[in-house]
C-alpha cells in the first residue's frame, strides 16, 4: 500500500458525508446503500465512522459529473477514467467524483429496482421471459399504456411477479416536482414537446422534462431517467434501441457487434439503420458503484494507490462477486487511523446494552458431546434458520449445523449457543440475517439482539421493531429482497423494513392469505435453496418460488441424517 | 454453412475513432499518470525516455518490469480505472 505524502490523514474520526447528486442509472436507494456500504467496508477495520449529511459542507462530498465538472480532472466519456477522488483535507480535498458517463451498476448488468406492480419493489430479474421470449430489459410489450416493467423472477408466466421500471410517465428525480411524472406535451419556451428533452439546459447532457402541461407558466420540471434501453454514445444518445432494427439488410432484436472492431454492442435507435443511420452503445454489465466508491473512499481517507493487483486500491477496476477488503488495504489504513478495537460505535440507546467482544469467544465454537444433546432426539426445534449459507438447528441452548448446499451428511454439533453467542438466552425462537449488513438478529420471547461478529446490541424490546404487545414471540423470520425481512407470529405476519428498522403499515397480514397450504401457525419458517419452509411439530411444509407447496415431510429424516 | 464468412466493418457516424498508435496511447498514458511530468520535473529530462517511464509505471503497477510496451503493459493501459495520477504531481 502506499499513502499520500506526508500522510495525509483526517484529523478527527468522526467523518462526515454528503450525496450531493444522483445518476440516472440507479435507483437512489441503491446508490444511497452502495455508498453506505463502501464507507463501511473501511470503518469496519479502522475506528473511523461515517455519518451522512443532508445539507451543508461535509468532509466527503459526493457527486456524479460527465466531462469538465468544475475540476481541473475532466472526465473522459464512458469507460476509461471510472472516477477520482482528492486526499483528506479542506475544500475540494477528501471529494469524491464519479463519470456519469459510465453505466453504474452494481457490475453485473443493469439493475432495475421496479415500483408498484406486485413484487413490493423487488430488483427486476433479467434475463426473464414473458410468452415464450426472453427479456434482458424491460419492455412495453404485453402493455397498451407504454409503461416499461419487468418481471422479478425468470419466469413471468409461472410466477406472475412483476413491477415497473423506472420511466418518466411515473416519476421523474432532481428537479422542483416532488418526482411527480412527465406531462406530454409540455411547452417549453413555447415549443412543444413530446418526449424528455436536453434543451435549454446549460450542460446539454441531462434530459429533463415538464411535470405540467405548460414550462414557460409553471416553472415546474423533473429529470428523467435514462432508460436501460436507452444508449450512450454514437449519435443518439439517451435515446432508447430500437427493436428489431435493419442493419445492412438483417433483422436484429438484440444489440449486437456486429459491425464492430472493438466487440462493443449497439443498437439502432430507429427501425432501419441503412437509412438513418441513428445508433448508440448498449448497456453493458457496467462497473460496481460499490467497488469504485469504496476505492475513491480510500483515496478520501489518505490511501494513495497500491502496486498489489488483488487490492481494493489497485488503481484499475475489476469485478469481483463477493468482494472482502485484501490485507494490503487493511495495513495501509490501519497505518493511518490504527486498529478498530471493540465494538462498532453507535448512538447511544437508553434501552440497549452494548458489549465488547470476549476473546475467549474468537476461536470457532467446540462441539460438546454428542450424547449430552442428540440431534435425532428432538422432536421439535426452538428454531431453524439459514445463516452465511449454514443451515442451524437451536434447541434448548444447543445448535447444529450443515452446509446449505450439501447433503444432509456433514452435520456439525451440537455447540452451545453461550459459546457463540454469549449474550444470548437458552431459548432461540428466531433468527436471520440482514443481507445487506451481515448482521444476525436473535429473537427470544418479547426481546430481541443483533450480533456484528462477536460485538452485540440488546436485548431489546420487539415493540421497538413496531410489533405489538399481543406479540409474544417471533417464531419465524424470512428474507424478502435485501432490505425487507417478514416476521411471523402465531397466524400473522409482519414486514420489517431493515433500513428503518420498523415493521411497515399495511401489517399485519394473515398467513393463510399469502401462503396457501402450510400451517397456520407455524413454529419456524426459513427460506433453503430458494424454496420457503414452513415447519409445526416434526414435520415440515416445503413452497416453491411460485408458493406451491410441493413437498411435506419430517425434519429429522429430510434435513437432518436421522 | 459452407459460404465464407463476411468480414464486416462500418465506421460509424459520430464514433469516437481514437486513431491512437500503441506509442501515442502510451505517451497519453504515462504522461496522464504522473510517470513521464515526474521524470521531466525531476530535471533530467535529457535522460528521461519512454522505456524509464514505462518501467516506473510497470513497476508502480505491479508487472513486469520489461521497459518494453509489451502486451500485457498495453492492455494495463485499456483498462478502465481511477483517474487519480499514479505518480503525484
Amino acid at each position: 500500500y502506499k499513502t499520500f505524502d506526508g500522510d495525509v490523514k483526517w484529523d478527527h474520526n468522526d467523518i462526515t458525508y454528503r450525496i450531493l447528486n444522483y445518476s440516472p442509472d440507479l435507483d437512489i436507494s441503491l446508490t444511497d446503500d452502495a455508498f453506505a456500504r463502501a464507507f463501511k467496508v473501511w470503518s469496519d477495520v479502522t475506528p473511523l465512522t461515517f455519518t451522512r449529511l443532508y445539507e451543508g459542507t461535509a468532509d466527503i462530498m459526493v457527486s456524479f459529473g460527465k466531462g469538465d465538472h468544475g475540476d481541473p480532472y475532466p472526465f473522459d466519456g464512458k469507460d476509461g477514467l471510472l472516477a477520482h477522488a482528492y486526499p483528506p483535507g479542506q475544500g475540494i480535498q477528501g471529494d469524491a467524483h464519479f463519470d456519469d458517463d459510465e453505466n453504474w451498476t452494481l457490475g453485473n448488468g443493469p439493475v432495475s429496482k421496479t415500483r408498484y406492480g406486485n413484487a413490493e419493489g423487488a430488483l427486476c430479474h433479467f434475463p426473464f421471459t414473458f410468452e415464450g421470449k426472453s427479456y434482458t430489459t424491460c419492455t412495453t410489450d404485453g402493455r397498451s399504456d407504454n409503461l416499461p416493467w419487468c418481471a422479478t423472477t425468470a419466469d413471468f408466466g409461472r410466477d406472475k411477479k412483476y413491477g415497473f421500471c423506472p420511466s418518466e410517465l411515473l416519476y421523474t428525480f432532481g428537479g422542483n416536482a416532488d418526482a411527480a411524472p412527465c406531462v406530454f406535451p409540455f411547452v417549453f419556451q413555447g415549443k412543444e414537446y413530446s418526449k424528455c428533452t436536453t434543451e435549454g439546459r446549460q450542460d446539454r447532457n441531462r434530459l429533463w422534462c415538464a411535470t405540467t402541461a405548460n414550462y414557460d407558466d409553471d416553472k415546474k420540471w423533473g429529470l428523467c431517467r435514462d432508460k436501460d434501453t436507452a444508449v450512450s454514445g454514437g449519435n443518439s444518445e439517451g435515446e432508447p434501441c430500437h427493436f428489431p432494427f435493419t442493419f445492412q439488410g438483417q433483422v436484429y432484436d438484440a444489440c449486437t457487434s456486429d459491425g464492430r472492431g472493438d466487440g462493443r454492442l449497439w443498437g439502432a435507435t430507429t427501425a432501419n439503420y441503412d437509412d438513418d443511420k441513428k445508433w448508440g452503445l448498449c448497456r453493458d454489465k457496467g462497473y460496481s458503484l460499490f467497488l469504485v466508491a469504496a476505492h475513491e473512499f480510500g483515496h478520501a481517507l489518505g490511501l494513495d494507490h497500491s502496486n498489489v493487483r488483488q487490492a481494493l486500491m489497485y488503481p484499475m477496476y475489476s469485478y469481483v462477486e463477493n468482494f472482502s477488503l485484501h490485507k494490503d488495504d487493511i495495513a495501509g489504513i490501519q497505518y493511518l487511523y490504527g486498529r478498530r478495537e471493540g465494538p462498532l460505535p453507535t448512538p447511544p440507546r437508553p434501552t440497549t446494552t452494548t458489549a465488547a467482544p470476549r476473546p475467549t469467544t474468537t476461536t470457532a465454537p467446540t462441539p460438546v458431546d454428542p450424547t449430552t444433546k442428540d440431534v435425532c432426539k428432538v422432536n421439535k426445534f426452538d428454531s431453524i434458520t439459514v445463516i452465511k449459507n449454514y443451515l442451524y438447528f437451536f434447541s434448548d441452548g444447543y445448535y447444529w449445523t450443515r452446509s446449505s448446499r450439501a447433503q444432509n451428511g456433514d452435520l456439525k454439533g451440537p455447540f452451545r449457543v453461550s459459546q457463540r453467542w454469549p449474550a444470548l438466552p437458552t431459548v432461540i425462537d428466531a433468527a436471520f440475517e440482514d443481507l445487506v449488513t451481515r448482521k444476525l438478529y436473535f429473537f427470544s420471547g418479547r426481546q430481541f439482539w443483533v450480533y456484528t461478529g462477536q460485538s452485540f446490541l440488546g436485548p431489546r424490546s420487539i415493540e421497538k421493531l413496531g410489533l405489538p404487545a399481543s406479540v409474544r414471540t417471533v417464531e419465524g423470520a424470512l428474507q424478502r429482497g435485501r432490505t425487507k425481512v417478514l416476521l411471523f407470529s402465531g397466524e400473522k405476519y409482519w414486514r420489517l423494513d431493515m433500513k428503518t428498522q420498523t415493521v411497515e403499515r399495511g401489517y399485519p397480514r394473515y398467513i393463510h392469505t399469502a401462503f396457501g397450504g402450510v400451517p397456520s401457525e407455524p413454529h419456524d419458517v426459513f427460506q433453503l435453496n430458494g424454496y420457503t419452509y414452513f415447519s409445526w411439530d416434526r414435520f415440515y411444509w416445503r413452497m416453491t418460488p411460485s408458493k406451491q407447496v410441493d413437498r411435506v415431510g419430517y425434519v429429522k429424516y429430510d434435513l437432518l441424517p436421522c | 454453412w459452407s459460404l465464407p464468412l463476411k468480414s464486416l466493418h462500418v465506421i460509424f457516424p459520430g464514433d469516437i475513432i481514437k486513431n491512437m498508435t500503441d506509442m501515442e496511447l502510451a505517451k497519453s498514458y504515462l504522461t496522464k499518470f504522473g510517470y513521464m511530468e515526474n521524470l521531466q520535473r525531476s530535471g533530467f529530462q535529457s535522460i528521461v525516455s519512454t522505456t524509464t517511464a514505462l518501467k516506473k509505471m510497470q513497476q508502480r503497477l505491479g508487472l513486469e518490469e520489461t521497459g518494453q510496451l509489451d502486451p500485457p503493459t498495453l492492455e494495463a493501459m485499456k483498462q478502465p480505472r481511477c483517474g487519480l495520477p499514479d505518480v503525484a504531481n
